[in-house]
């Protein structure tokens, strides 16, 4: 995450860090259900194995010292049939839920999220030299609406109907390599629902380049039934 | 001013029905006008006037809200500010019908007490007007005509009127003008074919095309129906279009003749933000120079002249397209993207120079706060990292809901410390945009003993070891006997059977202790172990599940910081 700030610790109890099998952060990844984790497809592009994955919850720092953390292998994956950069994780053994391993809630199908939602990103990615690193952090900024997000000095028609885009015009914040997978979320009443996550960008943090995520609410039907069949 | 009929839209040969209405008798139709503007039995909407008979009456309705018929005779003179269905500015002198919120929800009449009991009536407030229900701006609000709600949970809300501002209005001509100034950001006209001919989707439909131009996320944008329109900066007014394969398209809407500018001599000066100067000053207030909007460098931005064609983006001057708290430029020094501008003040006051904010130091209270802080009403305004709190009615730099409204009962004065939502100690909102809120400078009254937040009964570190998730692999309990009652053999033990590979050594990370029945391997129908009878190498044991874990999906325990960076 470039610039925001440092989260209060467990504050987003349902990130989750997608690791090596010895232990390296290389992506993030949102707890959906006590056993099912959502991340990006490009985060499994090393290997089709699952015991090339770990799962850590419970965690703020990245180095995953705290008492709170939970290690979880991964059962099997399930990358999104049509190419999409959205996939499934099943953990082999569900996490416990605890004050600091809470799952996200997930949108309705095709829910409409307007431009200007302001919705929040969190990640251990690279921090671009701004402080915090190694530390959950986190940013907020508004969604931009794809019409206005494809337009010739933003994304100029890069931007799919599946995916949408969040940022600040002016750049300054933005979510960054390491933080792909992870989750946008947006306030719903008093809880967060996560509507994206974190794919791809041009950059991290530039002017009239926001970050792109893949829009969670396409793919509710595929996520029920990949749950429910598994 | 002109001719005081010019304030009226004359109909001939039409009479009104009404109720409240008072006879005169004049020479001719000014000086029965003259009449209606003076009448003070009740708001005059118009007049009749009969050209043989030389009656003059004056009328409380309009064709808006009573019956017309046909009257050989008689002249109809209604003034135009009740035909209206849009506002001019803030709307204070609105005098439509609407009586709805923006939300959909039916406005409270003026006159009564319930569901909300008004501060603004009819009685205190004549002259605003306060008729029905009818959306109203009795006290000026910026964001235009509101009223009460007949919603108990809602006081009071914003309506959706539209802005009229440009319209020029013919007498007998349809109040809604079929030309746009400028982008069109303004038109309220029912165009609603793009340029290549296809229908225009409804704002109110996702079908065939998804998209978030709703009235929630765009209000006062006029979304109406399938018309086209500007909200969102384009060059001209557009829609989504009927046809699945194009999914926008621009109208074609003609050009009123333009307006010269807003403000004669104010546009060499600054009065308020500052929106309308067109003066010539290229310098920011560090002296920077600035850079012209055309260009994308050394900043990409999105204020592109020709898309904005009424901002008067020229050259480099420094300008406020966006509501800024005064003029600015994106600047040539790389590394300072924009900057505001010093401008001189109309009203001749020294010009208002952008300094850093100083940050006050923080007030030392002695005051404490009882329990948890709910009921405490001190006057503290300060974080304990000594951030000024913002003030609860604001919603900048941080929107958010709690407002009295919401929490009556809290006492959300001014920007006082409180605790509405019984959080663990009085808080409030930052006035630093990178944090939102933050706990108070204050001391718990007995002692200041930090209050650990008390562990919801339903969460327990450790897994509950009488039962097992899913196929059991985190089972740490102690059963020890088979399904079948087969006693378990020892993990660490090679009789009566031998086996080599799941032992305490192979598997540390399995809590193969003792005979106790576990799951090493994953085995999906869940803890099994070895057992002491010599014909039966192993079995599965049987441990009951758990039940499914309670939780609230999306909502943590400790509060987010929520740090959005502008």
């Amino acid at each position: 995450i470039v610039a925001g700030c440092i989260s209060h610790p467990h504050s987003w109890p349902w990130q989750i860090s997608l690791r090596t099998s010895y232990g390296l952060h290389f992506c993030g990844g949102t707890l959906i259900d006590p056993q099912w984790v959502l991340t990006a497809s490009h985060c499994l592009e090393k290997s089709s194995r699952p015991s090339s994955y770990k799962v850590y919850l419970g965690l703020h720092e990245e180095r995953a010292l705290e008492t709170s953390v939970q290690k979880r292998d991964v059962e099997k994956l399930f990358k999104e049939p049509h190419r999409a950069d959205i996939a499934l994780l099943k953990l082999r053994s569900p996490a416990i839920i605890t004050d600091q391993v809470i799952p996200v809630c997930l949108p309705k199908e095709n829910a409409v999220l307007g431009g200007r939602e302001e919705c929040y990103v969190t990640g251990w990615g690279d921090t671009k030299g701004t402080p915090g690193e190694g530390y959950l952090k986190e940013t907020g900024f508004p969604v931009i609406e794809n019409k206005i997000c494809n337009r010739p000095e933003f994304l100029n028609g890069r931007v799919k109907k599946h995916e949408l885009c969040a940022g600040n015009i002016h750049g300054g914040t933005d979510t960054c390599q390491g933080d792909s997978g992870g989750p946008l979320v947006c306030l719903d009443q008093d809880r967060f629902v996560q509507h994206g996550v974190t794919s791809w960008g041009l950059g991290c943090a530039q002017p009239m380049k926001p970050g792109v995520y893949v829009r969670v609410s396409n793919y509710i039907p595929w996520i029920k039934s990949i749950m429910e069949n598994n | 001013k002109g001719d005081i009929l010019d304030d009226y839209l004359r109909t001939d040969g039409v009479w009104i029905l009404t109720r409240n209405k008072e006879f005169y008798s004049t020479n001719n139709e000014k000086e029965c006008a003259e009449k209606c503007d003076a009448e003070i039995n009740f708001n005059c909407r118009g007049f009749l006037f009969t050209k043989k008979k030389l009656q003059c009456l004056t009328l409380a309705e309009n064709t808006k809200t009573t019956v017309v018929f046909h009257s050989e005779d008689a002249v109809l003179y209604e003034k135009k500010i009740y035909l209206l269905q849009c506002k001019r500015g803030i709307g204070k002198d609105y005098r439509g019908t609407e009586a709805k919120t923006w939300r959909g929800i039916p406005c409270q009449k003026w006159a009564e007490k319930s569901p909300h009991n008004p501060n603004f009536t009819p009685e205190k407030h004549p002259r605003a007007e306060l008729e029905e229900n009818y959306c109203r701006n009795p006290d000026g609000d910026v964001r235009g005509p509101w009223c009460y709600t007949t919603d108990p949970a809602t006081r009071f809300d914003y309506c959706n009127i539209p802005e009229c501002e440009g319209q020029v209005m013919q007498t007998g001509e349809d109040p809604t003008v079929e030309c746009m100034e400028c982008n069109g950001e303004d038109y309220h006209g029912n165009v609603s074919r793009t340029e290549s001919g296809l229908e225009c989707q409804r704002w109110d439909a996702q079908e065939p095309h998804m998209h978030g131009y709703t009235l929630k996320h765009f209000p006062g944008k006029d979304l109406k129906m399938n018309y086209c329109r500007n909200p969102d900066g384009e060059l001209r007014p557009w829609c989504f279009t009927m046809s699945p394969t194009k999914r926008w398209e621009y109208c074609n809407i003609p050009r009123c003749t333009m307006h010269p500018p807003a403000s004669g001599l104010g546009s060499q000066c600054i009065s308020g933000n500052g929106d309308d100067y067109r003066g010539r000053i290229a310098i920011t207030a560090s002296g920077n120079t600035c850079q012209h909007w055309n260009l994308q460098f050394p900043h990409k931005h999105g204020w592109i002249p020709d898309r904005y064609p009424c901002k008067n983006l020229e050259e480099n001057y420094c300008r406020n397209p966006d509501g800024e708290k005064m003029p600015w430029c994106y600047t040539t020094n790389a590394t300072a993207r924009w900057e505001y501008c010093t401008i001189p003040s109309c009203d001749g006051k020294e010009p208002d120079t952008p300094a850093v904010d100083q940050p006050e130091q923080a007030q030392a209270t002695e005051e404490c706060y009882q329990g948890n802080g709910v009921s405490y009403r001190g006057t503290a305004s300060f974080t304990i990292t000594g951030k000024k709190c913002q003030a609860w009615n604001s919603m900048s730099p941080h929107r958010h809901n709690k407002t009295s409204e919401h929490f009556p009962n809290a006492d959300l004065r001014q920007n006082y410390c409180r605790n509405p939502d019984a959080d663990s100690r009085p808080w409030c909102y930052t006035t630093d945009p990178s944090v939102r809120w933050e706990y108070c400078n204050l001391k718990r009254c007995n002692g200041n003993v930090q209050m650990t937040l008390p562990k919801p009964p339903q969460t327990t570190l450790e897994p509950n070891p009488d039962c097992i998730h899913s196929n059991g692999i985190d089972y740490r309990g102690t059963v020890a006997r088979t399904a079948r009652g087969r006693t378990c053999q020892e993990w660490s033990s090679q009789t009566p059977h031998k086996h080599d590979y799941f032992t305490p050594r192979t598997h540390p990370k399995s809590g193969l202790e003792k005979n106790y029945c576990r799951n090493p391997d994953g085995d999906v129908n869940g803890p099994w172990c070895y057992t002491t009878d010599p014909r039966k190498a192993w079995e599965y044991c049987d441990i009951p599940k758990c039940p499914p874990t309670q939780y609230e999906c999306g909502k943590a325990k400790t509060r987010p910081k929520l740090c959005a960076q502008r």
